[in-house]
């Protein structure tokens, strides 16, 4: 009766001359708030679908991560937010791409896997079925970070046209 | 780009994968995380996957599927089949990373990156966080 998780927060140019002490303390707080979320389920006898949502959905919360709040921003600075979520179990599994007002991606996700009509829906049609089903919706605002809007103004001034070496994570 | 995988008590897996995308991204691009078989897959039979890095790469790959494809059909360890199909991105010119587990609770990553933000516990009470 052995469980596991892993969780991951993106992979990239990190080393230890690249990240400030606050970046790295506060990654490795979200990916232990992350642990503890997922296996909080794991060790009560839950599923394997409900413990990745649950530890998605702190990483989604946590703005050290690219997702959620604190997403990496489109060319015109706004968050396209993608998510998927698949059950080994059954091969059910639910996605969303492009959608920008649910709070939680992964869960619009895994609406539209248990809505079992579609796997995956895309942009303002994803958004429509998001408050159909009553999810929680958040403003640009809750997305969007000054952060994150500085890099992208880094990346325009740089002439980049997107951040093709995952320098933004 | 973050994710989960896990393996329940009962032997099920399942994946989980969200993302923001790559900054400054246009024109409506979408890379692997949405995309059941590239960024995230799930199948009791073999494992869960779920990746991060340079999507276009992921998506041509097929890394997830590829990955649970190659357990499944040649009984090949998670481990041997994630450091061979992200050697097979980088043939591609991609980089990044997966966590992986099976229906056994194994606790695999693959990465070729500099560094990957990842953590794992299991009920054997291992626990790990490491981003380099």
């Amino acid at each position: 009766n052995r469980w596991t998780l892993l969780v991951h927060g993106g992979a990239g140019m990190m080393t230890r001359e690249r990240l400030t002490p606050e970046q790295d303390k506060g990654t490795r707080a979200g990916l232990n708030a992350a642990l503890d979320a997922g296996s909080a389920v794991l060790a009560a006898g839950g599923t394997a679908l409900d413990a990745v949502a649950a530890a998605v959905r702190v990483l989604e919360d946590d703005s050290h991560f690219n997702s959620g709040r604190g997403a990496a921003l489109t060319w015109d600075g706004a968050a396209e937010l993608d998510a998927a979520i698949m059950n080994g179990r059954d091969r059910r599994a639910g996605a969303v791409a492009g959608v920008g007002a649910t709070r939680n991606p992964v869960d619009l996700a895994r609406a539209v896997m248990e809505d079992g009509a579609h796997v995956l829906l895309s942009g303002a049609g994803a958004d429509d079925f998001s408050l159909h089903r009553g999810l929680a919706q958040a403003a640009a605002d809750w997305f969007v970070l000054p952060e994150r809007a500085a890099q992208l103004e880094e990346l325009k001034a740089r002439g980049g046209t997107f951040d093709v070496e995952m320098k933004y994570g | 780009t973050v994710g989960a995988v896990a393996c329940d008590a009962h032997g099920h897996v399942a994946a989980a994968t969200s993302t923001g995308g790559v900054t400054g991204k246009r024109w409506g691009r979408i890379g692997d995380s949405p995309l059941i078989g590239a960024g995230t897959y799930a199948d009791d039979r073999s494992g869960a996957v779920s990746a991060t890095g340079s999507g276009e790469f992921f998506i041509r790959a097929g890394v997830a599927h590829e990955i649970c494809a190659r357990v499944r059909l040649t009984g090949e360890p998670l481990q041997v089949a994630a450091d061979a199909v992200m050697a097979d991105v980088a043939e591609l010119g991609g980089s990044g990373g997966v966590i992986v587990t099976g229906p056994e609770g194994d606790a695999v990553w693959s990465f070729t990156t500099l560094g990957m933000n990842r953590g794992r516990v299991t009920s054997g009470g291992e626990r790990t966080v490491a981003i380099y």
